[in-house]
């Protein structure tokens, strides 16, 4: 799968930098 | 000059200002302050967010090092003076309000993926941006599909073929595909936030 993927896309499917986590504690 | 800083503070802090340069109303910037100290005094009450504290909020741990926290952090602190204020906090995170237009957020991200700051994107920064990924994932992926992401990401995005990424390509690259490129840049509790967060009291003032 990830290799169908361009880069930014795995970037963001990956989660890297979800900011949803400051507003979930 | 201290004066001139101790102005800005003011500036920063007040919420009809701040509303004004937005896409937050004067209840929700109220909102986002408590959330602000809540960051801000995580580990030492200084009134203004630290790195550390930064990935406390994110990660629930200060001392987890992340390539795309560190950037984020860096994007946040606009002034590049290693902290974030209330002001830079508000007016970043505005970037990923639902309202926000495309164009701003594909702004914010090619600022983040420009790792050199050098005003494009390199084979180089990409590489290195899926190693951190990799890192700092469970993902496993081999030296050669590594250098095939690059590739077709080069493919889809540098349009001129000069082997960079510039900001005019990127713009055409998202808008190709927004949902997919920039579904980080959102944040859904952005857009109710006094009603999202009834903890978050609706005070009379931001206090210093």
């Amino acid at each position: 799968k990830p290799v169908s993927m361009n880069a930014f896309e795995l970037i963001c499917r990956s989660q890297s930098f979800n900011l949803d986590s400051l507003f979930e504690k | 000059m201290g004066c001139c800083c101790t102005k800005q503070r003011v500036d920063h802090k007040d919420p009809a200002v701040l509303a004004s340069q937005t896409y937050f109303n004067i209840s929700e910037i109220e909102a986002l302050y408590d959330l602000f100290k809540k960051l801000s005094s995580s580990i030492i009450h200084d009134g203004v967010i630290s790195k550390e504290e930064f990935q406390l909020g994110l990660f629930g741990s200060s001392e987890k090092r992340s390539l795309f926290a560190d950037r984020v952090f860096q994007l946040f602190d606009s002034k590049n003076d290693g902290v974030i204020e209330f002001g830079e906090f508000v007016k970043a995170l505005s970037v990923f309000h639902p309202a926000a237009p495309q164009a701003q957020k594909a702004d914010f991200a090619f600022r983040l993926y420009d790792i050199s700051q050098r005003g494009f994107i390199e084979r180089g920064e990409v590489r290195e941006m899926i190693l951190a990924l990799l890192n700092e994932s469970d993902l496993v992926l081999c030296h050669d599909i590594i250098e095939v992401i690059i590739d077709k990401t080069f493919e889809e995005a540098d349009s001129k073929g000069d082997g960079r990424i510039d900001p005019e390509e990127w713009q055409e690259f998202v808008a190709r595909n927004p949902s997919l490129l920039l579904r980080n840049m959102t944040i859904p509790y952005l857009k109710d936030l006094t009603t999202q967060f009834p903890s978050f009291k609706l005070t009379s003032g931001i206090e210093d």
